[in-house]
This record gives structure tokens, sequence and C-alpha cells, in this order.
């Protein structure tokens, strides 16, 4: 979950 | 990182960087709403307030320095610098943007993806950037000239706006649960919005003739 919480997009 | 996404980060930081040199070189910031530019930087600000604290990439890092720079000194270009600030269409630049500012921000309250602060101001932000192109198109339509500088921008921004739309298309398809629904469905409903200009955009350049948005 925390990983899909880590916007990782700009 | 998918070539969708990196196409669409560059798209999005040419429609940025050219605005901001335009600007710069003409001294002129005709046709360009300043609210519209005022609610970008507001997006980045909102967005972007775990850039010291959450490193992602290097890429990430900078990309999200220079779109702050970039539309933070656009306003600023709009606002203070003493030949620009004159060629503003002030009267003309009326969409009353504290209208979408307090929604997106009660909608990012009820519906975000954790009720944190960073989470909230993300969700807000997200919903903001959906409705930030809304001033400058009205004046777009408004003044009915389209000169090459807002229409360029405009065009940009909604390119990069489809990439992002490939580009969560192919995560969907290539990473395991990747769902993101706020930011999927924000996207969708920004780049309708750009649709009928895209229509009218690409209609114009077909028939060479210039750009005219219905009343």
């Amino acid at each position: 979950k925390s990983e899909a919480l880590e916007h990782d997009e700009l | 990182m998918n070539l969708f996404r990196l196409a669409g980060d560059m798209t999005h930081l040419v429609s940025v960087v050219v605005l901001l040199l335009k600007i710069h070189t003409i001294k002129s910031c005709a046709g360009v709403s300043l609210k519209t530019q005022e609610l970008y930087a507001l997006v980045f600000a909102a967005r972007y307030l775990d850039l010291f604290v959450h490193f992602v990439s290097l890429y990430n890092t900078v990309m999200k320095l220079v779109f702050l720079a970039s539309s933070f000194s656009i306003v600023w270009y709009m606002r203070k610098h003493k030949i620009v600030r004159r060629t503003y269409d002030r009267e003309h630049d009326t969409f009353r943007h504290h209208f979408i500012v307090l929604p997106c921000l009660v909608l990012a309250l009820l519906i975000n993806e954790r009720f944190t602060f960073r989470e909230v101001m993300w969700a807000f932000s997200i919903y903001l950037e959906a409705v930030a192109i809304l001033p400058q198109l009205v004046l777009l339509q408004r003044t009915r000239n389209i000169d090459n500088l807002t229409g360029q921008y405009v065009f940009f921004l909604g390119a990069y706006r489809v990439l992002y739309i490939l580009n969560w298309i192919y995560r969907y398809f290539t990473e395991p649960h990747f769902v993101h629904w706020i930011s999927w469905i924000a996207g969708i409903v920004q780049t309708v919005l750009y649709a009928d200009f895209f229509y009218y955009y690409i209609i114009s350049w077909k028939n060479n003739v210039k750009l005219e948005l219905p009343a």
C-alpha cells in the first residue's frame, strides 16, 4: 500500500 | 518510466518553458490568462510539498524544480514586470478562479488517498490541475484572437494530458495493482476540457484559417 501511495509521477 | 510518460513530461515542460521564454523575449503576455498561470503555480506548490522530504529520482526532483521555477516566473512577469504587466488583458481575464479553488479543496478533503496534510494537498493539486485551464479557454473565447503564443501553449498542454492517459493505460497493463482513480478521473476530465479546443485548433490548421472558437 505504501508503494501505491508513493506519487512517482509529476 | 515509460515512453508515454517521458514524452508527456517533456511536452508539459515545453509548454511551460516556451511560454516563459516567449513572454521574456517579446515582453508581452497578450492573450495569456494570469488566472490560469496562478492556478498552475498553486498546483505545483501543492503537489511538490514533498520535494525535499521524499526523493524519488534526480529526474523527478529536477523536473519539479523546473516546473515550480517556470510557473512562478510567469506569474511574476505578468504581475510585476514593468513592461509585460501592461500587456496583460485584465478586463477580459475575469474568470473568478476562487470559484474553482474552493470546490477543489473541499473535494480533496472528502476524496483523497489518505487523510494527511500532504495527501490532501496532493489530491487538491490533482483536482485543481484538471480545471486550471478554464480561465485561459474562457479568455481565448472572449478575445477570439488566438495568436500562436497561447494556441501552442494550450495545444502542448493538451498533448501532455493525452500522453499521460496513454502512460496510465501502459502502466495499468504492465504493473500489478497500478490503480490511481483520483489521477485517472481528474486526468480524463482535464483532457476532455481540451477536446473542443483541439477540434477547432486542428480545423483551423487544416483550412489554414485563423483559429476561431465559437462564442
